[in-house]
């Protein structure tokens, strides 16, 4: 479960970071 | 202009930031360029410092929310859709509130407004940096300015007259 809490987190740390590329117009 | 939902509690992780976002609330009616850029800054230095934990990231998820929305109420100004104005127009903000300060400091006028006046002026010029490096002047404006509001603050503090 350790691994997959970890990729949870990660995908949503990624789909901060996308938002935050879009939010500035860098994607 | 108000912001989307508010934000959940500050985790202490983001104790750093308490300022810049308060200095954006401060904003939301005054000049909402001047809130979505501090709002900005939070959010990127955020991410910077944890975005991992589960209550930090759900704090910048909110956060995000914020800034989206007031990207689409500001979405006809030139300050949001081309950030080399937005950056102009922090960097003449903060200077503006530098130089009543400064103005102030020098006619030794010393009061809680132009304290402030300092504290933002330093707070702007970190959010300056959501566009790139400060200039050399720049970092020495933010220097003087955050060494002067505490120095005036203590001076007032203590009963001093500042020097």
């Amino acid at each position: 479960t350790g691994s997959v809490g970890t990729s949870v987190a990660s995908t949503e740390q990624d789909e901060l970071s996308q938002r935050l590329a879009r939010l500035r117009d860098q994607v | 202009m108000a912001a989307a939902a508010p934000l959940p509690p500050l985790p202490p992780q983001f104790k750093s930031l308490q300022h810049h976002l308060r200095t954006a609330q401060e904003h939301d009616k005054r000049d909402p360029v001047v809130s979505y850029y501090c709002r900005l800054y939070a959010m990127q230095t955020g991410m910077k410092i944890d975005s991992k934990s589960p209550e930090c990231r759900k704090f910048l998820s909110k956060l995000m929310d914020q800034l989206e929305t007031l990207k689409k109420q500001l979405g006809d100004c030139d300050s949001i859709t081309q950030e080399i104005v937005g950056s102009a127009h922090i960097e003449n903000y903060a200077l503006k509130m530098f130089l009543y300060a400064d103005n102030e400091d020098r006619a030794g006028r010393f009061h809680k407004n132009m304290i402030k006046s300092f504290y933002t002026a330093s707070l702007l010029l970190d959010t300056l940096t959501v566009f790139g490096e400060l200039t050399e002047e720049n970092l020495q404006h933010r220097k003087y300015a955050r060494w002067k509001a505490t120095y005036i603050h203590n001076c007032l503090k203590n009963g001093e007259t500042p020097q």
